[in-house]
């Protein structure tokens, strides 16, 4: 029951739509459990959740449990969400960030662990208490990166946080992959931020790519993952592809 | 003269490279200082500048004056930087969002504020104690808005964040328009974006809008401002525009 933290502190890269659109291609065939750890509250609405009654934010401070908490998305699937609302903003501010406070998810998550194939956990853009959470709970980690400079120019930074944490709160703590997004053919950007990182990281790099695929930016406004908003789209095929790398990554780890 | 401060929660949506091209293009005829207050270091890179002696985190912590730490970028223009390096990311904790801390910024302004005919600063994608202090240094906002659901979805949250600063720290703030960025003709999705942001805005939402270019997310790879990297681009031409409608707002206010 591996947990997946989707991490990069750089904004835009696609972390949100990866979360999302994973959780909802592992759904199709095994019991899973996106944790929404952002106080944007994306990956809630993404999926089409709307004024949930419970929040992430309860369960951290133990309000309520996070079997309780969990929500069933729509659609086909066995897909459970633990949404978020803006109140996560303040956890951002009131978890310290020197303390124990950043085991709570993983605390939470242990409780939650046996019921769910897999969890995945969608991260804010920062390098806070919330994303530090996420990297505490997390058994390994998915760091989309948008294939464009300034995202490959902070991957490096990203991967230093990783080692420090690494280093002390988690040492169990893995690296699954670095994922291409918005890969667009059509631009020499891309290609040139591709090479350079299948040079520098290499099998670190999911042999997967996604494209830049309109439909995947549509799908949030119908609240729905890419596989129900446009199953027969570039997008749905990449996820579903991503899916199957990510598992077998999980069983070789 | 004024502080222009560049922010939105939502990662992604282009406000460096707002920020970066904003301040070129206002350098073309003006003196210019371009702060970078996100620990990415991105407006850094993007002006071309590597390893400055000396960074925000310095001046903000009161080591250095701002006067000092300010490097003139290369190109034409009369474009100055306070440089920003990973340290800033410890300001992002050690800053506290209850006190003071918040005025730092605007402080260190003050004394440079009749050196430089603007003042543009770039926010990192959070709500913490950095762009706090990029609100309260600001006398008003330029909010990017990429043409896209998710971060249509998150500008009531930024705006309500914005009330409450005008509401307690710095009661002169005022937005001075929300900017379309990387609208894309060609889909559906980042036309209903716009026709719902100008019927929610009216005159908050810029004339301008910024479209989609390949060559604005090209330019940071050379270290340069997009006039300096293709002048004769649809993005070059976009910038300019808005350093216009910036103005001609400034002077309105
Ligand atoms: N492969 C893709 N093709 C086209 N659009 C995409 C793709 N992936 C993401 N997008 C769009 O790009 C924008 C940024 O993606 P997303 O919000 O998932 O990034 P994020 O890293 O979660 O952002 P944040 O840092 O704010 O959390 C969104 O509007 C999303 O719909
Ligand atoms: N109009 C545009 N056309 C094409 N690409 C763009 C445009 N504006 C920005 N980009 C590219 O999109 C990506 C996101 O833009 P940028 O980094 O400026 O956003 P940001 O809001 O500053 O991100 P962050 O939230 O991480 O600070 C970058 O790779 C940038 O080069
Ligand atoms: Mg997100
Ligand atoms: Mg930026």
């Amino acid at each position: 029951m591996p947990v997946l933290g989707v991490t990069n502190q750089k904004g835009g890269v696609g972390k949100t739509t990866t979360a999302v659109n994973l959780a909802a291609a592992l759904a199709e065939r095994r019991r899973v459990l996106l944790v929404d750890l952002d106080p944007q509250a994306n990956a809630t609405s993404g999926v089409g959740i709307e004024d949930p009654d419970h929040h992430v934010y309860d369960v951290l401070v133990g309000r309520i449990s996070a079997r309780r908490a969990a929500v069933k998305a729509e659609g086909d699937g066995d897909l459970w969400v633990l949404p978020a609302a803006p109140d996560l903003a303040g956890a951002a501010v009131e978890l310290d960030t020197e303390s124990e406070d950043l085991g709570r998810l993983a605390k939470v998550l242990l409780a939650v662990r046996p019921t769910y194939d897999f969890v995945v956990v969608d991260a804010p853009p920062s390098i806070g208490a919330l994303t530090l959470n996420a990297l505490v709970a997390s058994d390994a980690l998915i760091v989309p990166l948008q294939a464009e400079y300034y995202a490959l120019e902070g991957i490096a930074a990203m991967m230093e946080t990783v080692r420090r944490v690494q280093g002390s709160l988690q040492p169990e703590l893995r690296i699954l992959g670095i994922l291409l997004t918005m890969v667009d053919a059509r631009t020499r950007l891309s290609g040139q931020v591709e090479e350079n990182v299948r040079q520098h990281f290499g099998d670190e790099v999911f042999d997967i790519t996604i494209p830049r695929n309109v439909r995947l930016a549509e799908a949030p406004s119908y609240g729905a993952p890419i596989f129900a908003y446009a199953p027969e789209s570039q997008g749905a095929a990449a996820y579903r592809a991503l899916a199957e790398e990510v598992t077998r990554r999980v069983r070789q780890g």
